[in-house]
């Protein structure tokens, strides 16, 4: 297909700083109703990110820092690549969102499998 | 598409009967990497969903009963019905997981906007 990450991305999106608690980042999940928020610095960059699953992990180790369940290594793609790439990467990690980040490595936008998926019900 | 359901469900699902702890609900999640846990009787039918963001709303929220925070209204489909029909329920409610279920309301598997977006990657 010729639809870009771009097309789909949510430029809306909501992010924690490492510092944050896990009370509060799950209270942010819960409030915008999504399940996953990068995790960046104070200029903007991509440090990490962390997911419903995560928090989930936390509560089945009893673990009380977002710190500890912090994903550091975070895949993402870039605004300009087709949707093709970013099903890939999801799948290939078996992880259904990816940051979107622009050539100064600051965050644009989400991308989910939500999005994607949803494009199969509107063009079959 | 001419992709059914039945071609992309996972049969090998986990589930929780109403009346687990939400410590072993989270441990079910993390152990086996899923996002989404059925509901089930002891006849197998189906009753509820939980999910990793209802553990989250359980974390925010300081719930601690599992029967608190299960989704009673599942959505689901049937395993011969289209892909874009599933694709379109999720869209429709904002979910990312529906059991399959078959003509006597058994669950036989779960679909997911993960193993649906993945089909992008592949096909394009
Ligand atoms: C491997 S997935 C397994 C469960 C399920 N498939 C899901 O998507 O949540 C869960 C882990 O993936 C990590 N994760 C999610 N999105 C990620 C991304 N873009 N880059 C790296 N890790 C990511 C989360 O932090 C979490 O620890
Ligand atoms: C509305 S979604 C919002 C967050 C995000 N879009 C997601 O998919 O997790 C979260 C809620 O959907 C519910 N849910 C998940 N799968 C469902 C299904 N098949 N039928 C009904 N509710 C479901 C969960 O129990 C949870 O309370």
């Amino acid at each position: 297909s010729q639809i870009l990450v771009s097309d789909i991305m949510n430029p809306n999106f909501y992010s924690v700083s490492r510092d944050e608690t896990l009370e509060n980042a799950s209270m942010l999940m819960v409030k915008k109703k999504v399940n996953h928020l990068p995790v960046v610095s104070e200029d903007g960059k991509l440090e990490g990110i962390v997911t419903s699953w995560d928090i989930t992990k936390a509560v089945a180790c009893k673990i009380t820092e977002l710190e500890e369940i912090i994903t550091r290594d975070v895949k993402y793609v870039y605004s300009g690549e087709k949707i093709e790439a970013a099903s890939s990467i999801m799948e290939d990690y078996s992880i259904s969102a990816l940051p979107v980040i622009d050539s100064e490595s600051r965050i644009i936008g989400m991308v989910t499998s939500e999005s994607i998926s949803a494009l199969i019900g509107r063009f079959g």
